[in-house]
């Protein structure tokens, strides 16, 4: 499904240049459910933008369900994005002064499905904020807003839900209910890719992929107990 | 230092009210290091941005370092918030288009600090980040980003820290590092109060206090190994 050889990323930044990536080869078959993990900075946030084709690499090749997207243009990028992939952002990506139930409509709006706002309260519903669908995100707890995001990447039944760190500002109880969503979909043959610092997180997983400095530095099963 | 009676907060959304507060009743002790924990969406941001001076409550009393400061108006509020606290933000509230460097030097332009990039470059190698002080928010990995926050936070030398979740974004052995500074302020004399999911994190602290829908449920010691 995913499939990486050499990928690079360079941020230039005036005469500076900062790696991101340093040549990242990886191959993510159809269905798995997968761990990024590694330090603050280690660049697991870029390798998701790049495999959720929000941005292009510097170098390197990608393909996607079999097919290369390293040389897209951003139209093309946007259209295999909404068709294919459901992505939670780390820091929610929420639109301001729009409600719980919009923000979960939208994606569906660009792919032309019928039914939104039933299909959206569903969303909502397995998430647990069928009672805040009208709340906008300043309204809304960190938590709260995390799980609109979500909700928001599920209602198009994407074949591959790239999460990065999607329980990160949810309490133990929350995380659990969300990784139960992730391994119903994982069961039914989504790809789920996401990022955690949170161990307990990575064990309902069955891989673990680890980040150092632009660089995986281990990649294992996780022993099911 | 920071005490509280039947602290209560209400949203008002249209013709429906949000009890995110319901009558909350504590006192923290000038020197405490204190975890919040709690559920999702149980009113544990609405009570640091209260007791942070951030926001007014709907009905209580809250004395500061024993001011009475539950009927400030919005400019007395700012003034003891920034003359005693420093608050990190759940969500960062990072300025857009920032330096690093300048986003920690802020705090100390208002409250007339000399040597500010100094004392920003200090702050700034605390947690670990020297090398990022030229990067804006959208340059930084979300767990740079949250550790900007925290150094902008401390270094006006706040009576109060007040953290909204300051190791959410950060792998274990940067959180541990965040841990160790708070700790080390705590030793000095500063109250430190933090809301955490991690109970790894809370456990560095000496006390926890429980939210559930608004309310206290739990407010124990933590026993040192
Ligand atoms: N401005 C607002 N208007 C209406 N409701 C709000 C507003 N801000 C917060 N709420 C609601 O008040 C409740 C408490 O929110 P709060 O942010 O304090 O929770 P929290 O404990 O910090 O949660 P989390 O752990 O998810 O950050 C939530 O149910 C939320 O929907
Ligand atoms: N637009 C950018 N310009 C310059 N540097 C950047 C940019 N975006 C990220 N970086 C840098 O690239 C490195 C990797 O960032 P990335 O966001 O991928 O890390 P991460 O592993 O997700 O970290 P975290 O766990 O803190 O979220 C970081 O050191 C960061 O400072
Ligand atoms: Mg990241
Ligand atoms: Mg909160």
């Amino acid at each position: 499904m995913i499939k990486v050889q050499d990928l690079t990323k360079t941020y230039t930044m005036g005469n500076t240049q900062v790696h991101a990536l340093r040549g990242v080869k990886l191959e993510i078959g159809a269905g798995e459910l997968v761990a990024i993990m590694g330090p603050s900075g280690s660049g697991k946030s870029t390798f998701m933008n790049l495999v959720g084709c929000l941005d292009r690499p510097t170098g390197g090749e990608y393909s996607l369900d079999g097919v290369d997207v390293s040389r897209m243009n951003d139209n093309q990028l946007a259209e295999i994005r909404n068709e294919k992939i459901g992505f939670v952002f780390q820091q929610f990506n929420l639109l301001p002064r729009t409600s719980a139930l919009r923000q979960v409509e939208l994606p569906m709006i660009y792919s032309g499905v019928p039914n939104r706002a039933e299909r959206a309260m569903m969303a909502l519903e397995a998430v647990g904020l069928a009672d805040r669908h009208d709340h906008t995100p300043s309204e809304l707890s960190g938590g709260q807003q995390q799980r609109v995001a979500i909700a928001r990447a599920l209602v198009n039944d994407p074949r591959v839900l790239m999460a990065d760190e999607p329980t990160g500002a949810l309490d133990t109880r929350t995380g659990e209910e969300v990784m139960a969503i992730f391994q119903r979909l994982h069961r039914t043959g989504t790809t789920v890719v996401l990022v955690t610092h949170e161990w307990d997180i990575a064990q309902h997983c069955n891989r673990i992929i680890r980040f150092k400095d632009g660089r995986v530095v281990s990649d294992d099963p996780v022993e099911t107990p």
